[in-house]
């Protein structure tokens, strides 16, 4: 049965989209069955792999949207959510964004099980994954709200920066408040540091910082009692910023430089973790 | 009569507080009455600057929330804007945010000239300052419009990155829509490039293309037809990030550090430039 992890910070640019993709693509070159899921109305993921964020004019399933739009059965006919699915790479499977997604947030305000329905739609196709890694956009809306309710596991990439330690209470709660009422097999596993100055004393010292929040939650029943922060954190590194212009992971723009690298020890990090309790 | 300046990107983490603080203490320094307007629920700048936000409990006018509430004469008591300034520094004054701003949209969504509130809140004050920057959250909902029908002028903080020219056109189209419907005098003065990587080839060319893109923009009838992107980009510079959690601007922290001379050769590019047209 496959890992489902969601990638959530209600803050922008901290590095979600370059963590799903880029750790996909180690899971997926370690040999791993992987799918990414692309709920940003911004369609970056879906970008950053070259795919055309499919833009459905005959109404047939090609995103994302599709399957959180569709009515379930009885009211609609089902919909085979394989047929959202593209084949990015070997090992590494996508259901795109498009970018009308954006309005999806009002059409979806008023459906019956509107926080269910990516859950609903993946059920079918959780077998044939070792992970299913769940790109959400910046916010704590309703798409945000799917990822987080489909998932088992919760990752926040965020920056080791004092600015960026202040929305983490904030993101915790919303965490416990789907854990309480949507979702009870949610946990956080962690924190993954991304665009992190490794030579500076303000990373060493955010990064300690968060490290101490999280050892002070040990044993406590709160959703992030085994949270960690990840390790390697991700460093700073030109090339992750510069292969999504050319529709390439960082291992095929770069395979050597430090974004690689960590990104696949990272990789190997999840690999050999323990399940969470 | 005050130069009004909002700074907005509804990407996240690209340096709207950063610029709106370190460019807003560099005219403070070289002499200009300064005013800050704090519109992010998040409250950064208040928390930059080392101001407490002001979380009111007796109704008292504390904060740009209870401007932006307000009902104006005659349903209201008329409030004066006053007495929600904070003399942060010398020259620089501050309407600070307060956290409850978040439940602010769905509060003023119902409310008559929900999008001219802070327009008519400083139109009192105007003539006490040289600058007024507001900083805006990263999102297009009802406090950035309100911070962009304020304003005479439009600056956009970004990054040098591929991924973050893909929102610009969005971005432009929001100002238009503005310029259109409800502040024919709104103009984009141009993009502040934050946490730049200047000895990359990447960001050379994102700058290239920018550039391009309002070279080709000049004589159309579009509020960008006479935006640059201004100069100096603001270099990456670990000083920046560190600051805020001392509750000091960069001048204050490190004043010969990389940040402090980009944001003081920045602020002297605004005082020098032609007015728009
Ligand atoms: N380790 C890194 N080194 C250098 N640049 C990076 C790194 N990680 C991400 N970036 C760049 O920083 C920018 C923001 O990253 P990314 O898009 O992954 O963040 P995000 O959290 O998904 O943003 P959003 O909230 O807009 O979805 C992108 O231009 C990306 O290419
Ligand atoms: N030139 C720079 N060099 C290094 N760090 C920077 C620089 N500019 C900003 N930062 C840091 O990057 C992070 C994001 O910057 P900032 O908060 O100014 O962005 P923002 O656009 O206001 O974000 P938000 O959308 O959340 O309001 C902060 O931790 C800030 O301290
Ligand atoms: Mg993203
Ligand atoms: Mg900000």
């Amino acid at each position: 049965s496959p890992r489902i992890i969601a990638f959530m910070n209600q803050k922008g640019g901290v590095g979600k989209t370059t963590t799903v993709v880029s750790l996909g693509a180690a899971l997926a070159r370690a040999g791993c069955r992987t799918l990414l899921i692309d709920l940003d109305p911004q369609a970056h993921v879906t970008l950053h792999l070259g795919v055309e964020p499919s833009v459905s004019d005959d109404g047939t399933p090609r995103a994302a949207y599709h399957l959180l739009l569709h009515e379930p059965a009885p009211y609609g006919s089902p919909i085979d959510p394989r047929a959202t699915i593209v084949h990015a790479r070997k090992h590494l499977a996508l259901i795109p964004a498009i970018t009308d997604q954006a309005a999806i947030e009002t059409e979806l305000a008023d459906a019956p099980h509107r926080h269910q329905r990516l859950a609903h739609a993946i059920a079918s196709l959780r077998k044939d994954y070792d992970f299913i890694l769940i790109d959400c956009p910046p916010s704590l809306g309703l798409l945000t709200l799917n990822g987080l309710v489909a998932a088992q596991e919760v990752i926040m990439p965020m920056q080791s920066h004092f600015l960026a330690l202040q929305g983490v209470g904030k993101l915790l709660e919303t965490v416990r408040l789907i854990s309480q009422q949507l979702n009870p097999a949610l946990q956080v596993r962690g924190v993954v540091l991304a665009m992190h100055d490794e030579h500076t004393n303000h990373a060493k010292e955010v990064v300690a910082d968060l490290r101490g929040f999280f050892d002070a939650s040990r044993g406590r029943a709160v959703p992030w009692a085994h949270a960690e922060v990840l390790n390697p954190p991700i460093r700073r590194n030109i090339k992750l910023a510069e292969c999504p212009s050319f529709g390439q992971t960082v291992f095929e723009y770069d395979p050597t430089c430090a974004g690689s690298n960590d990104y696949a020890e990272l990789a190997e990090e999840l690999l050999t973790q323990p399940p969470l309790p």
